[in-house]
């Protein structure tokens, strides 16, 4: 289970203060599929990234398995987050160097799974968002969906228990989006936390809770269909 | 006016071939707003950074404003793209060391305006897309769409002939990228022509004439009411 009580994150620049997240309190449980919506702005990514363990809150408890996260050194953490969370960035974080299928393949590369396994599962999560004749492509060689598919198909291939995915298909036209969508929902059937960011509706509306952030609160938390 | 002839843009990937563009011919008046929509991949990018002059095509002819753009200098066609074409990025390429404010300011300080007007304009287009609170914040202090808006502010800076718009609206909430596409259509109203990729049909519905884009070809230009 997921659990996030009072969170604050607090950003300075200058000096100025944004309070990003503004007491943010979230029971997750196992298996669960939920969406976040909200405008630009108001604290979705900043979530996301304490959720994934890319950021550490200013004030708040975040229990993950029972554990206090903000309790771990930072090594516990990076290996937590290698081996729970797989994660979707809204700038998709490719390594410019790789290519498509070797950007894929470097969690399983850094995990010591074998060379034969690691080309077989590669090709088959690349074949999944319809890359198959791009995997010897570089990111700068690729459309701007192409390189947010990359960034999926990566994010899945370590098949993590929670997959967190920042605006997976703010770049992809509808076709392509909602076959990223089913892909991630047949992910959530299999047993992964599937927890997606979207500004798009017709997407957040598939997921049977919705959460809404406004101003880094959340001003809204429903499960139930849509009619 | 702007003339595409016959434009073709192969791209070459160790042994592979990529036909991104395949006979595309298309003439647009001054003062037009169109919008170009079509599947991920399908070559709206690398047909907009050929008419924004950030890429040559491999064969066919581009006239804008009756000079072949094809026979100029690399330098004449770096101060046409200057001075006639503004461009919003599909990924912003904002400079990370500046600031918002002076991202945007940046155009007009290579144009040689003086501080005061400078300041003036800058603060202007930074309140009209909503980031007057966040001037002083670098692009990796801002989220996704702020990102997104301090680039259109930036290519609206120097109130340009052309404003070529590469997914405006792809990271922000529907109110934000309504807001954002009814900004750029004042200007057209002004007199700049736009032409507006996205993958969002509320937003390239919004055109008179609409363009759709299938593996590198035109498969319909269509200019009318929709219904
Ligand atoms: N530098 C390059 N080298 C090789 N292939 C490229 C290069 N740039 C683009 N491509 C290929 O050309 C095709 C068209 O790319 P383009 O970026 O124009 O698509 P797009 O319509 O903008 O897609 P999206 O909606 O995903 O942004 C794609 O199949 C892509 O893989
Ligand atoms: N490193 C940072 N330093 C300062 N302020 C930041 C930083 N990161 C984010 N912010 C601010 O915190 C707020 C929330 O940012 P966040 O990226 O979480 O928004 P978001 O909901 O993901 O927005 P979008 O939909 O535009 O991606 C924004 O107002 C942003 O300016
Ligand atoms: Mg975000
Ligand atoms: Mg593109």
């Amino acid at each position: 289970i997921i659990l996030l009580q009072h969170i604050h994150r607090i950003f300075t620049v200058g000096d100025q203060e944004v309070h990003a997240l503004d007491d943010v309190s979230l029971e997750i449980a196992y298996g669960e599929y939920l969406s976040i919506m909200g405008p630009s702005g108001s604290g979705k990514s900043t979530l996301l990234n304490i959720l994934g363990l890319l950021d550490t809150p200013t004030s708040g408890r975040y229990i993950l398995d029972g554990r206090d996260i903000t309790t771990l050194s930072p090594d516990e953490q990076a290996s937590t987050r290698r081996e729970k969370v797989g994660f979707v960035f809204q700038f998709f974080q490719l390594i410019p160097r790789l290519t498509a299928e070797q950007n894929v393949e470097l969690p399983l590369v850094l995990a010591g799974t074998p060379p034969g396994e690691r080309k077989k599962r590669t090709w088959k999560v690349l074949k999944a968002v319809g890359l198959e004749n791009r995997m010897g492509h570089r990111p700068d060689q690729l459309s701007g969906g192409q390189r947010q598919r990359v960034a999926i198909a990566r994010s899945t291939i370590m098949q993590p228990g929670v997959l967190l995915a920042d605006e997976p298909t703010g770049n992809l036209d509808r076709h392509s989006g909602i076959e990223v969508i089913e892909l991630l929902e047949e992910l959530n059937r299999q047993g992964i936390t599937l927890i997606v960011v979207t500004h798009d509706p017709e997407i957040g509306n598939r997921a049977l809770r919705r959460i809404r952030l406004v101003d880094g609160r959340i001003s809204c938390d429903h499960t139930g269909r849509i009619d």
